[in-house]
């Protein structure tokens, strides 16, 4: 079996071909806290950049997706074993923090820096 | 939720199933102390607002990237107004005010870097030119001073704003305390001139922002983030694969 698929993805399949253009990549994304209906007690910064992970999965994870051992074996796992396991998903990899400033409930001001706020590269997994 | 804007659904929500609850958590956390959208215009101006945004401006930049040369030292850094300032009796030419701040209750083990409490040490109030300090505040007591001053520095706000720090006797009297935890300082002032005493009694500078305090906390909740370790026998079971599979390329 490992034969076969290891024939398989010797070269690009077709499939492959087709879904280059859409592989799992970092897109950028605004949106304003206006949007979010949080404008009134978020003072700082208007904007909030997210960002955001979308694509196909390649059936070989290359080096470059930062895919852990896990991923790479349930792709083996759906490939070979059990299709009802799905392929590794396209999703964040690395994250930004990011500073807020806003009042809070009983009026006092807070600066703050959340972590994970703003994804910064992709990975499959 | 998005184009919904409310910030009161969360504890309205029911029992959440589990794929949602860590998302609502996040939100949860986001939100936990988001204020009613009434609350907030009486706060947005003024010197505590000016000298929050100008904190933010310097430690980050207008996407809300933190700045890699910020120099707060802390991860979160909150103004409290005044809870309750309370005027006492003339003493003399001292015009003295009681200001209460309620630093809340420690939900989330925040660990205290600094605290410092910022005031005017010149305040110009119906003509009159004031010399304003603090000190804090102890009730009296046979092995209690009545007072305590601590370090004063001129603050980077303006020239009319001094930054006094009180981290040690924060850190050491209040911030442990279970239950209710207030910090009581003496804001005290006297007319620069002294024919202006007499004239001076009457007036009251309440009205006006005249201290406010400023805590900077690193959350200790967070989970340190852990190193990515490769369990040993995975490591085996691939290594195995590796060859295997390049062998069968080969």
């Amino acid at each position: 079996q490992v034969d076969s698929v290891a024939s398989d993805v010797s070269g690009p399949s077709q499939e492959q071909d087709a879904s280059e253009n859409n592989q799992c990549s970092l897109h950028p994304y605004t949106v304003s806290f206006r949007q979010l209906g949080w404008d009134h007690w978020i003072i700082a910064p208007h904007h909030y950049t997210p960002n955001y992970c979308k694509g196909t999965c390649p059936r070989v994870l290359h080096y470059g997706l930062n895919s852990p051992n896990h991923a790479i074996i349930q792709n083996l796992i759906n490939e070979l074993v059990n299709q009802s396991i799905p392929q590794p998903s396209c999703v964040p990899y690395k994250y930004d923090a990011m500073s807020v400033l806003l009042i809070e409930a009983n009026g006092s001001i807070l600066y703050k820096e959340h972590e994970g706020m703003v994804a910064q590269s992709c990975t499959c997994r | 939720e998005v184009g919904q804007p409310s910030t009161t659904f969360l504890p309205e929500s029911p029992t959440l199933p589990p794929a949602e609850t860590s998302t609502m958590r996040l939100v949860e956390k986001l939100l936990e102390e988001a204020p009613g959208k009434e609350q907030r215009k009486p706060h947005l101006e003024g010197p505590p607002l000016q000298y929050m945004l100008e904190l933010y401006q310097r430690s980050a930049d207008s996407d809300g990237h933190p700045r890699e040369n910020r120099t707060i030292g802390a991860r979160m850094v909150r103004l409290l107004m005044p809870s309750a300032n309370i005027a006492r009796p003339l003493r003399g030419s001292w015009y003295t005010r009681i200001l209460n701040f309620l630093l809340g209750r420690n939900r989330v083990a925040y660990q205290l870097v600094k605290a410092t409490v910022v005031y005017r040490h010149q305040l110009h109030l119906a003509h009159f030119n004031l010399s304003c300090y603090v000190e804090l505040w102890v009730p009296k007591s046979p092995n209690n001073p009545s007072s305590v001053r601590g370090s004063s520095k001129l603050s980077l706000m303006s020239q009319t704003w001094t930054e006094m720090d009180l981290t040690q006797h924060i850190q050491q009297k209040l911030w442990n305390r279970k239950g209710r935890r207030m910090l009581r300082l003496r804001f005290m002032c006297q007319p620069q001139n002294d024919s202006e005493v007499a004239e001076f009694h009457g007036h009251d500078p309440s009205s006006v922002h005249i201290a406010f305090l400023l805590l900077h906390l690193n959350d200790t909740h967070k989970n340190a983030q852990k190193a990515e370790l490769l369990p040993s026998v995975l490591e085996e079971f691939m290594e195995g694969e590796s060859s295997l599979l390049s062998r069968k390329t080969r």
